[in-house]
């Protein structure tokens, strides 16, 4: 009986584990995306300001 | 830039595979000693 | 004996997520560098070009 209460208490920890780090990459999938995005946007102020010279 | 995303999201994919796998033996092997005992 | 064996597996259980995770962590880490470091180059690239004209 403690046995079986142990075990899931014991999966109830990993999943706990797991569901942080899924926040985690999350947030570091976003944090990459942001940086891309500002990136495009500098490359076409950059190619525009070129067009108007 | 759009390369770059398209391999975290696969790099995303493949820990998150192994996260699960992890539990998945847990579950098992904590299962096998349950009905062990 | 059966709850040392149960504690032994979530240890293991656990350590090999922790393992998973700080792989992933350093791959970002020099991904990210790469793409940092090649952004500079372009940089310095366009510099150079405009120094020319």
């Amino acid at each position: 009986k403690g046995l079986e209460e142990m075990r899931a208490q014991y999966i109830k920890a990993v999943s706990k584990i797991k569901r942080d780090m899924l926040c985690y990459i999350r947030e570091s999938k976003e944090r990459a995306a942001e940086m891309i995005k500002a990136e495009v946007l500098r490359e076409r102020q950059e190619t525009a300001r070129k067009m108007r010279k | 830039a759009a390369r770059y995303l398209e391999e975290e999201e696969l790099r995303s994919q493949h820990i998150l595979e192994c996260l699960n796998a992890h539990i998945e033996e847990l579950k098992k092997d904590s299962e096998k000693t349950v009905r062990q005992f």
